[in-house]
């Protein structure tokens, strides 16, 4: 494993850390949507459907449980509990998320690396991937005061697709044989989608100003 | 098939 994948990773994990902090100990969810945690906890269940099957290193099942564990106590935690639940901003939480699932399964079951149930599977899982925080995005937009974790969650998020995409680069160099082009692809989208927002909280953060999006 | 079929990343 080399540098960028490790750091890509470890932003990943801080980016669900920093979540689970602002829900768990300051009992907030606000600014959070619920919406893009759903599709997290779907891409995850999608991908990580060989988790029993198919061992790699004891470092990835760790982390997948984790990923896993995480992303569903999160919806958990908006959903079900008493006080967290309270915080959740629902009126401005109003993207379509489910008309992000079925394209993103159709195109699975058009381009994947083996029309396999598993493989169809990971593709999708990387293409919703890569779609699914547009509705935090957009509830970003229509939050007037976005609290400091809230943008440390997003920007970790970020860094972490664009740290993979450096190692993608590196280990297209490395390893003869390491072409993943969906994931290459699906995963330079993702990071486009971060473009504006890495541009706002860049700025607000050399010029020491609240964060906020224009609308 | 190359080794690299085995997803190992996250």
């Amino acid at each position: 494993m080399n540098a960028f994948r490790l750091a890509g990773d470890m932003t990943h994990l801080l980016s669900v850390v920093v979540l689970l902090l602002k829900i768990h100990t300051i009992k907030s969810c606000a600014g959070i949507s619920l919406k893009t945690q759903e599709l997290y906890a779907l891409v995850f269940a999608a991908r990580y459907l060989d988790l029993f099957i198919h061992f790699i290193s004891l470092y990835n099942t760790v982390m997948k449980l984790v990923f896993l564990a995480s992303s569903f106590s999160i919806v958990w935690y908006m959903r079900r509990h008493k006080i967290v639940r309270r915080t959740y901003d629902k009126d401005h939480d109003t993207f379509r998320h489910h008309f992000l699932v079925l394209p993103c399964l159709a195109l699975a079951l058009l381009i994947n690396e083996r029309f396999t149930f598993r493989e169809v599977m990971w593709a999708f899982s990387i293409y919703l991937e890569a779609v699914a925080i547009l509705p935090q995005l957009v509830l970003l937009q229509r939050t007037r005061n976005i609290d400091n974790l809230t943008g440390q969650y997003v920007f970790f998020l970020g860094a972490y697709r664009v740290l993979y995409i450096l190692n993608w680069i590196y280990r297209y160099f490395t390893e003869p044989h390491f072409v993943h082009w969906i994931s290459w692809v699906a995963g330079i989208v993702q990071t486009l989608l971060y473009a504006d927002f890495f541009y706002y909280y860049i700025m607000s953060w050399k010029n020491n100003v609240k964060l906020e999006l224009p609308a | 098939e190359p080794s690299s079929y085995d997803k190992d990343e996250l």
